[in-house]
């Protein structure tokens, strides 16, 4: 109440609004509206992800919205991950090569 | 040492940022930026070549599902080079046994390829003097990258769990302000200190972190990148002193 009639200056922009522009952004659409609820969903785990993200990091790095920020991990990790295997790549010890490793 | 490194910065060495779109292929992406540096660095020509025949042409059969650079590696050498990408497009798909490599002249070829110590400082080393390599990580905090350097811990990023290949291109130094836990910000002015980073091309398209390229810090092994350095190698390593045994 008392700052009524004062200029509440920038705000923060409601989640609604900025997924809005993530979907103006990055061309999204969902076919339906429950599929655009479960991706707002994610959307904002993904934000709340990010967030975190920025207090953890040790360098300069900055989180925020991408043009991934509506998909799960799972999801990202199927599209990109280079081994759809489970199990990655081998687990290749140095303790065959050492130092030597590089050479011809 | 030189205390900086990037090799975007010489002409017709480092090609465009590629988009591997919903084609898990960013080994093959990565072994053909490699190729592509080490021939311009090299025969100072400037060449493009093909990804599609590395997915096409294959051992290990659809390689849009995911692969190794080392298989591509070994693709180059079955096949004794590789197309241009021109002669040759991206598709995003996969032709398993629709491998094309005959019908197109070969515009680019490797001896052999070599792994790298799991060492900053030698890979630092080979980067500038050689040039591109390419690096395996952990990609788990790419997908909410923006910009800056990322110095993660084993926490937030495991370097065991390595699942993404890109080209490291250069290295460098940043002055930036330290950051402080939010509760002991103060108005006083922060403390400035040096980051050492990495330069990599990512292959998600250039609207994607620092127009296609990101940053890594340099001497933690943030998410991994010592784990798996691997390059071609486009000339005949030089020939050493013999030994004899005894």
């Amino acid at each position: 109440g008392s700052l009524r009639g004062q200029d509440p200056g920038p705000q923060p922009l409601e989640l609604k609004e900025v997924f809005r522009l993530f979907q103006i952004q990055y061309n999204r659409s969902y076919s339906n509206p429950a599929e655009h609820a479960r991706r707002l969903d994610i959307f904002a785990h993904n934000l709340a992800q990010a967030q975190w993200l920025q207090k953890e990091d040790l360098g300069t790095a900055e989180f925020g919205v991408t043009l991934f920020s509506d998909l799960t991990d799972e999801e990202f990790g199927q599209l990109y991950r280079h081994q759809s295997a489970a199990g990655g790549l081998p687990n290749v010890s140095k303790q065959v090569g050492s130092e030597e490793w590089g050479e011809p | 040492l030189p205390p900086t490194c990037d090799w975007r910065k010489a002409a017709g060495i480092i090609s465009s940022v590629k988009n591997q779109e919903n084609c898990n292929c960013c080994w093959a992406m990565a072994a053909a930026g490699n190729i592509e540096a080490l021939w311009g660095i090299k025969h100072h020509q400037s060449v493009e070549v093909s990804v599609q025949e590395l997915l096409d042409c294959g051992r290990c059969g659809n390689g849009c599902r995911g692969g190794f650079v080392w298989d591509a590696f070994i693709t180059v050498l079955n096949n004794s080079g590789l197309a241009s990408e021109k002669d040759y497009p991206f598709q995003g798909t996969v032709r398993t046994h629709r491998c094309l490599a005959r019908r197109h002249k070969k515009v680019a070829w490797i001896q052999d390829f070599i792994m790298l110590p799991d060492n900053e400082q030698k890979i630092a080393w080979y980067l500038a003097t050689q040039g591109p390599i390419t690096v395996t990580i952990n990609m788990k905090l790419l997908k909410q990258y923006q910009k800056g350097v990322i110095k993660a811990t084993p926490t937030t990023c495991d370097p065991r769990l390595v699942d993404h290949s890109v080209l490291l291109v250069g290295f460098g130094t940043s002055k930036s302000v330290e950051r402080k836990p939010a509760e002991a910000v103060s108005s006083q002015a922060h403390p400035q200190h040096s980051t050492p980073y990495w330069i990599l091309k990512n292959s998600w398209g250039a609207s994607w972190g620092e127009k296609g390229y990101f940053r890594l810090h340099r001497g933690s092994n943030t998410c991994g990148i010592t784990k798996y350095p691997l390059t071609a190698r486009v000339d005949q390593p030089v020939k050493k002193q013999r030994v004899s045994c005894p």
